[in-house]
This record gives C-alpha cells, structure tokens and sequence, in this order.
C-alpha cells in the first residue's frame, strides 16, 4: 500500500510546490509508481507539470466537493509512472463549501483507498495555509514533509505548523509523523541562510534531511516550459539535490 | 480622510509584507502619517516590525472578530508618525468564526472608519489567500497594490487576482481601484525576471510601477533584527527602491 506524504507549509513561497512536483518526478525515476494531488487552488503543481486544459476538465475540486472518484480525475504526465490529480481554482471555496459537512476532514482520505493500492508513492501538494485543504491533507497523509526556505520569516512559522501536525495527530490522524524538513533556496553566498539552516538543524535535529535545495535558476525557469526540472535539466544543481532527496526519503521509509 | 491600500496577492512569498512594512516606512519618512494592519496570522509584518509580546496582546484578531476598538489594538513603532495593528495566529480560524455573522466582509471596513481621520495613509498586509481576510481588506480599501515577484508561477495567479478585485468591486466595494503593481526580487542577471517584466507590463500596461525592488540580501536581514530596511540599512539598494517606490506612490495618488 502506498505512502502518502503531504507537502505543507502555511508560509508563502518556500518550494512547496517545486519541491512535490521534483521530488515526485525523482521518485518515480527510482522506478517508484507516484500520484501527485494538486490540492492548491493556484494550480502551480498542474501547470508544473504541463497539463492541458483538458486534462483538467475533473480535478481536485470535484473530488473533493463532488464525490467523483479519484481515478476519473486522475491524468498521465510526461514522466513515465507518474500521475496527477489536477486542481482548480474553484477549490479556493472548499472551506465554504464543506461547512455543513460531516467529517469533512476525511474527505480527501476516503477518496485515496483506492489509489493506495495503485501506487507505491502519493504526494499532495498543499496551499500556503492551515485550512480545510491542507487539513484534508494531513488527515490524508501517513507523514508530512516540510518545505522550509532559509530566510527569517519562513522560520517564525515553523513551531506554528509542529504544534499543528502535532494536533492533527491526537485529534484526527494517530499515524501521522513528520518526515522531514528540507532546507529550500540555499544560497551559499548568503550568511542568512547558513544561520537559518544553523537555527533549523539546533531546533528539529535529525528531522532536517542532510540533502540542502540550492537556490539554481533552472529550477525556476523549468515550470514554463510545463516540465520538472529533473526533464528540462537533469544536470543541473537543482535536479541532482531532488535526486539526493529522493534518495533520503527512500532511505528513511526503508529504516521504519 | 486616509487613502486605505490593501497589499494582496493570493500567491504565497511574492513579498506582500516586505512591501508592507517598508513602503509604510517610506511614507512616514515623507512625513505622512502611517497605520499598518497585519490581516496574516503569521504575523510577518508585527515581526518585522518588532513588536514585542506585550504590544500584541490587542491585535487584529480582537479588532475583527471580538469588536474591540481599533484605537485600543494600536501601537506605536521605531518608526516616528508609524503605528502598527499587530496580527495574532488565532486569525487563521477566521473565515470559521465569522461564518454565520451577517455582513462578514464589512467587520474592518467599519472598524477602521475612526483611524481615517487620524492617517494619511493606512496599509494592510494581506494573507496568501482570497479568503475572508483578504476580503475583508478588498472591501476596506480604497485601492490595492499587488506585489508580484519575477517568477513564472507569480505571473500565472495575476489574472485570477484581477478578476476577484473587479468582483470585489461590482458587489461589495465599487470605489476600489488598482493603484498598481509593483515587481519584486527582481534580479538583473536572470533571463527570466526580464521575460515576466516584459510580460507583466505587456498585460497591465501602465499599472505597472517603473521602480522595480531588486533582490537584494539586506532586505531579507533587516526582519531579524526586528527593523524595516530603511532603519536597518538605509543607503542599500534596497531600502532606496522602496523610498523611490513611496515617491511613486504618492504622485499617483496626487494625480487621481
Ligand atoms: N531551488 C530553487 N531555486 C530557484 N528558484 C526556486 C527554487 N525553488 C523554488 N523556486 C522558485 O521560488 C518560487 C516559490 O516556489 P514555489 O512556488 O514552489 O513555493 P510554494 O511554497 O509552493 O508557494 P505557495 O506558498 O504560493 O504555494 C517559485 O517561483 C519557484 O520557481
Ligand atoms: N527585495 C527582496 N530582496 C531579498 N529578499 C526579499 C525581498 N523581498 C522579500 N524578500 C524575502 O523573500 C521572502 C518572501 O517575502 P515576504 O515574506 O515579504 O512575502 P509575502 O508575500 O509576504 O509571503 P506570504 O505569502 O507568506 O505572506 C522573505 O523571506 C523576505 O525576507
Ligand atoms: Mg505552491
Ligand atoms: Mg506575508
């Protein structure tokens, strides 16, 4: 049965969607089976990954919202063994949506029972938010991994969003666990980074992979052309880290 | 009467409170009298402002959701004729605890309608979402301004963005405008921010301001010790950019 992970983080702009979408292809380069569920409204995950207009016709929203099954909203990609759960704008509406409803943290995990069998690997990108998504999410998820850009304010957030997965945890999701917590847009020339990095590593320990993201142009300009950086460059800075990631992320499920 | 801004983008890390606490610097280094709100439950701008524990204990959270007068959830900053309205994490619940309140999106319209006769100026930081939060700010406003950073998945929100003020505007509040948009971490040697310039002001034409913020490190150094750019080192690129930003501004507004 598969693993699912979500990607969170409620600070703005740290990889979260660069890291679900590299991190996905790189898996499934380790010959891994892997799911993608865009569960942000922006959408960034399904234009990363060049769907079409088409491919997006059923999404997350109506997964979600509507009860459709999640192998009907389920589409290819360019990269051989991995698919995507688009997403849609009109999942900003979701936590308006559900009020009235039941148990509607779960509805995400309901909908994936099938595709643990289907795949080796799910990963859910989430908003830059602690809302009805990211919770579905977490509820989903058997662990989180923590994207965290090496800036100041990227790391006020961090104990928020512990003391949250920690809450998810006794109330919703006994299973859930972190992880871990990758360092993104490291930038070796930049003492900020090097004591945020510093400051991460005293406080979560071991939790912090050793794999470092650099901060590497090609990894930004790939989402234009609908591609993981890992297609657009495999040589690059940028892809060879979401390998080396991979890599620990395997070697940490192996030694559970 | 105070002109009110919103600083929105529902793209998450574009840098909606860097332009928040410095452009309201700025303005009171041009002798305007300045309030900012902090509207994000991170409370990044609070931060970045150094606002201690104490000065929080009444903050945007009460003023929203518990009716305590804005007047009481004000202090002043370092920064001489700046006071700020700090932000609480409690926020995040919210679009939740507002949900069956009649005329939810009007709470800080009304609460900010004494703080207009003691501004000139009044700015608010908005949260990485279209949610209750940022609507709130969307109907308070007189106009917004839109940070976007130079990168391909800022550009791909703008149009969903432009669409929700027009909304906001035909339903809830039809004096609000674009006052314009201002692009940010851009750095000269990427290819890539010049071709999203060349898009942007391609697309929104003279919205665009012609002061560009470059990525520039002190910027990001200046929230860890509690202090605006321009306090913390005024002669960097930087903090001359958001200065420049501010004269921008201002000429806009006389020429309205
Ligand atoms: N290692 C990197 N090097 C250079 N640019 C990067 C890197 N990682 C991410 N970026 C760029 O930084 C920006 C923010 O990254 P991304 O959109 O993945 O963050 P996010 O956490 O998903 O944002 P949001 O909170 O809006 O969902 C994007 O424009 C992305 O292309
Ligand atoms: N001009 C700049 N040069 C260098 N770093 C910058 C610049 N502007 C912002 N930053 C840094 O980029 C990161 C994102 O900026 P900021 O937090 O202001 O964005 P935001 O839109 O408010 O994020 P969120 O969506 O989480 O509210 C911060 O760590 C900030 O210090
Ligand atoms: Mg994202
Ligand atoms: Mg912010």
């Amino acid at each position: 049965s598969a693993r699912v992970l979500a990607i969170a983080n409620q600070k703005g702009g740290v990889g979260k969607t660069t890291t679900a979408v590299n991190l996905a292809t790189a898996l499934a380069a380790c010959e891994k089976r892997v799911l993608l569920i865009d569960l942000d409204p922006q959408g960034n995950a399904t234009t990363g990954l060049g769907v079409s207009a088409e491919g997006r016709a059923r999404n997350s929203y109506h997964v979600l919202i509507g009860g459709t099954p999640l192998a009907e909203a389920t589409v290819e990609t360019a990269v051989p063994g991995m698919s995507v759960v688009p997403s849609d704008v009109n999942l900003a509406g979701a936590d308006l949506e559900l009020i009235d409803i039941p148990r509607r943290e779960y509805r995400l995990a309901l909908s994936i029972v099938a595709a643990r069998q289907r795949f080796d690997y799910i990963l859910i990108d989430c908003p830059p938010a602690l809302g009805l998504l990211t919770l579905n999410a977490l509820v989903a998820a058997d662990a989180v991994l923590v994207p965290l850009q090496t800036e100041f304010y990227a790391l006020e957030g961090l104990s928020h969003l512990i003391r949250t997965i920690e809450r998810v945890k006794r109330h919703l999701n006994p299973k859930l666990e972190i992880q871990g917590i990758v360092l993104t847009m490291f930038d070796r020339r930049n003492n900020l980074c090097d004591m945020v990095a510093r400051d991460v590593r005293a406080y979560m320990g071991e939790a912090v992979y050793e794999t470092v993201i650099p901060r590497n142009v090609r990894v930004s300009e790939a989402p234009s052309h609908g591609k993981p950086v890992l297609l657009y460059d495999m040589h690059c800075a940028g892809s060879q880290a979401y390998i080396r990631l991979a890599r620990e992320v395997l070697r940490r499920e192996r030694a559970r």
